[in-house]
């Protein structure tokens, strides 16, 4: 119960949001009640539930993270809980890259998350956190939060080349602040498997990789409807349920809970 | 002599650097001398000029913002400028994150990069600078810096949202800090015209911005020769002269400086 992931991957654009959003639907619908965290000052998987306006919210994570920060009482849960088709989600607003500075001279400040997530670690299965394209303070947080990270990944080379920073920042988190986290593994993401580059750099992560960190069986493919299901604030999953990249994010929320998550 | 762009969009993966290396590839086949500053710690357009481990570079972008910011000699410059084909690079490490820290408490910590430029702009017609998916300090140093930004937006829902709070940074920035800086425009990339959703966001676009921005004429095609080419240290321009995606970015280019820039 209560188990916490991170969705982190420095790198731009390589479907964390998307798969922040797609795994939490696949696992409410395999029965498991599921807790949304927007770590991202850019606020995507806010608007994704459906929240234009993110900065016209009135209480986000920021708050929450400014309460345990100056030690006040948290708010009602109802008052900045939002509920969407069985997932409930802690928004995020633009204020959320303030806290980045004003963690600089805060006691403990790498686990000012983490004990955030100790009000709602029992209310929920799972607690996912979608991270910003960074190795930032923030991000940081998230990671000395979770109990394992899980990486999603194109297989480009930029995208490629970017895992070693992501694994070495990782360690250096197992090593100082949290020595339980693992890697739940890489999700290859947009994958377009008619190509020949893709299986090269398909076969470069596992040659690298595939020996200490799972590489999901599951590959997301790219689709179109990916994008109008966020233009329609849905999961794919919701929008196109037939579509092969809906079956491939619920195979994977399978996938993920047969190795014992 | 000596403009100043900064390619910046806090989205991720929306091609900046992809921009970055191919508008200047475009620029110097039509006799313009370029020097490209990769300011993103995580280096991609230095691995994309060849260099496997940016770590190991001995002088980057970050000594030379730390030699402003101490006011120490800059180191002469054939020690840290790298060639590749009639484009200049002033390659970045990740180091250069801890200057977002150092800049905290630095007296006019927005205009480092922008002194640290004086030294160039004589040197060449176009320096281009290469933005990181975050509105921070370096990218603010950035926008300080240049005399315009380029933006490169995806048409996608998430990414089309984005645009109002990077309108909003420039804005500010124009206000407190860099009074001329000016808009080149968007450039929409990954564009893919046969889908529906795609023409709906660039309805969006136009009917939200093309009134006080320009949205350039050419669109990026998407094209997985753009990934082969980063595979093999190259521009695409470089790489398939004769493929849409680079015939569009040669475009471009030209488009760029029909504009009188
Ligand atoms: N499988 C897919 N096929 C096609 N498009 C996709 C797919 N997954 C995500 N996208 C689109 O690609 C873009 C980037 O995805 P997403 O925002 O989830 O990545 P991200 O890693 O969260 O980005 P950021 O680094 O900015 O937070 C979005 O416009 C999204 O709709
Ligand atoms: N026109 C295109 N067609 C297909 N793929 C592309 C195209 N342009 C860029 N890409 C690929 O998409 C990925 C993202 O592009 P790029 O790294 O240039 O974006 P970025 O905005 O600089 O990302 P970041 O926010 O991480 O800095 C890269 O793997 C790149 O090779
Ligand atoms: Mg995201
Ligand atoms: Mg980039």
């Amino acid at each position: 119960k209560g188990r916490i992931i991170a969705i982190a991957n420095q790198k731009g654009g390589v479907g964390k949001t998307t798969t922040t959003l797609n795994l939490a639907y696949s696992l409410s619908e395999l029965g498991k009640k599921v807790l949304l965290i927007d770590f991202d000052p850019q606020s995507n998987l806010t608007m994704c539930f459906g929240v234009d306006r993110p900065d016209e919210l009135e209480t986000t994570i920021y708050d929450l993270m400014m309460c345990i920060i100056d030690e006040k009482e948290m708010p009602d849960k109802s008052k900045y809980i939002l509920s969407f088709n069985n997932l409930d989600l802690i928004p995020c607003s633009i204020e959320l890259s303030a806290v980045e500075m004003s963690l600089v001279n805060v006691m403990s400040r790498e686990v000012i998350l983490k004990m955030l997530l100790e009000n709602f670690k029992n209310d929920y299965d799972f607690i996912i956190i979608d991270c910003m394209p960074a190795l930032g303070m923030l991000t940081v947080n998230a990671l000395a939060a979770c109990d394992s990270v899980l990486i999603p990944a194109t297989a480009q080379y930029l995208s490629a080349k970017g895992l070693e920073l992501l694994l070495q920042t990782i360690a250096r988190v197992k090593k100082r602040i949290n020595p339980n986290i693992t890697i739940d593994g890489i999700l290859v993401t947009m994958f377009s498997d008619r190509t020949k580059l893709t299986k090269e750099i398909l076969n470069l992560m596992n040659d690298a990789y595939s020996e200490y960190i799972r590489i999901f069986e599951s590959k997301i493919p790219v689709s179109i409807k990916v994008g109008e299901a966020s233009y329609r604030y849905k999961s794919v999953i919701e929008y196109q349920p037939k579509s092969k990249v809906a079956l491939a994010y619920q195979e994977f929320g399978k996938e993920y809970l047969s190795y014992g998550n």
